[in-house]
């Protein structure tokens, strides 16, 4: 599903480059558990934008679900998005004037064109194995932390995307909450085929993926197979 | 420093009524390190906030660093926390004109008037102890998740409060960094006798505290004594 030969990101601000990638290389198969793990400031987040085709990289090639992120212009890459992904943000990305309901609904309305029966199914769905129904009016400056993390999984989970690319899902949450949000991204992976990549420093989440790849200053430096997952 | 009595918060949207804290009482002695765990949602960031006066209760007697909260207007409740508070925010609140050293020195500026060569060294050695001095000059939007969170740590720390108030401290940290930021804090309640209330689902923090309340739908429903921190 997704091939990566040495891939690289410079950030340049001002006169100063930052490196944040360095030739990474890689392949993940669909229907996998995966995740990049390393020390802040490593480079997970930054991969993860460029495999959901939210930024470009600098150089290097990168293929996700058939597409050259590369050569992706602004309404292509947009399309890429709503077509192929499911993006779980480290901050959350909420939009403030939408409730949690309405934040949710969100991808289902612009970016699939759903019927409003199934749409209330969905999102009801979600709410659920998420534990946050009884938050569905509320906007997100009325939410915890870890209830604002859980709209953000639902809402990427929402439209069935082919790959899931999660953030720190489960940053602002207590154990029982994690492993609600976990059971459900298994379920999905079995009953759908939906590959997800994880950026976490989460132990709950690193003993239930099938590999691991460890960044550390923005290389890929191992890669590990878990025999008991 | 802090003794709370039928301490309880109720938040009104529209109709809806929520009770986000029912009647909580305890104490905390100076120069302790406490922590509130509990399930997401349960009200943790809403009792962090009364204490420190970011928010008023509803009901109940809260007194902290000998100000009872529920009495301080607008104006004193910024003098109160200017004077006692440091408050790292579970969403960090950086501003995002500053620079991270600009960030961090903003305390030092604003509340407390300290000459430029003192803040230079304060900042520096808090930057250095996080392993944050290379983002020096970036802006919010330049740094990763854990980097942020740890400019929010150093800006909490700078003034030396009395009292810091931290909201998921550790929750986008790899391992080590986050036994960084435990370490600093540990210095400072041994050298300047620093009181540190945490929030947390990190058992790292958890493993650290001489005392954990456990919150649960708002009400605190246990206290442990930590023999071994
Ligand atoms: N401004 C508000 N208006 C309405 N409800 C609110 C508001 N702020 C918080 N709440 C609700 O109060 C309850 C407690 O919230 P709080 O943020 O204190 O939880 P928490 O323990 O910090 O959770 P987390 O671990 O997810 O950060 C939650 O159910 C939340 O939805
Ligand atoms: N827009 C930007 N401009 C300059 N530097 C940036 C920018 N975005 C990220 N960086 C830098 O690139 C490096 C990698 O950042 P990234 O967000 O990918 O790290 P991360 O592994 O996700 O860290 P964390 O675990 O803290 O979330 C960091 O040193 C960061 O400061
Ligand atoms: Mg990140
Ligand atoms: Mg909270």
């Amino acid at each position: 599903l997704i091939s990566a030969e040495n891939l690289s990101k410079v950030y340049k601000t001002g006169e100063v480059e930052i490196n944040a990638l360095k030739d990474i290389s890689f392949e993940i198969e669909p229907a996998s558990f995966i995740s990049f793990v390393g020390p802040s400031g490593s480079g997970k987040t930054t991969l993860l934008n460029l495999i959901g085709s939210l930024d470009k990289p600098t150089s290097g090639f990168l293929q996700v679900a058939g597409a050259n992120i590369s050569t992706l212009d602004r309404k292509q890459s947009a399309r890429f998005r709503g077509d192929n992904i499911g993006f779980i943000f480290q901050d959350f990305n909420l939009i403030p004037v939408l409730t949690t309901y309405e934040n949710i609904e969100y991808p289902l309305l612009m970016v699939q064109e759903v019927p409003s029966d199934q749409r209330k199914k969905k999102v009801g769905e979600l709410m659920e194995a998420v534990g946050i129904t009884e938050q569905s009016d509320k906007y997100p400056d009325q939410l915890s932390g870890g209830q604002k993390q859980r709209v953000a999984v639902a809402r990427a989970l929402v439209s069935n995307p082919k790959l899931v690319l999660a953030d720190e899902p489960t940053a602002n949450l207590d154990h029982a909450t994690a492993y609600m949000v976990i059971d459900l991204m298994k379920r999905m992976k079995d009953e759908f085929g939906t590959t997800f990549i994880f950026s976490t420093h989460d132990q709950k989440i690193v003993g239930e993926v099938e590999i691991l790849h460890t960044l550390e200053d923005g290389r890929l430096i191992s890669t590990e197979m878990n025999k008991e997952a």
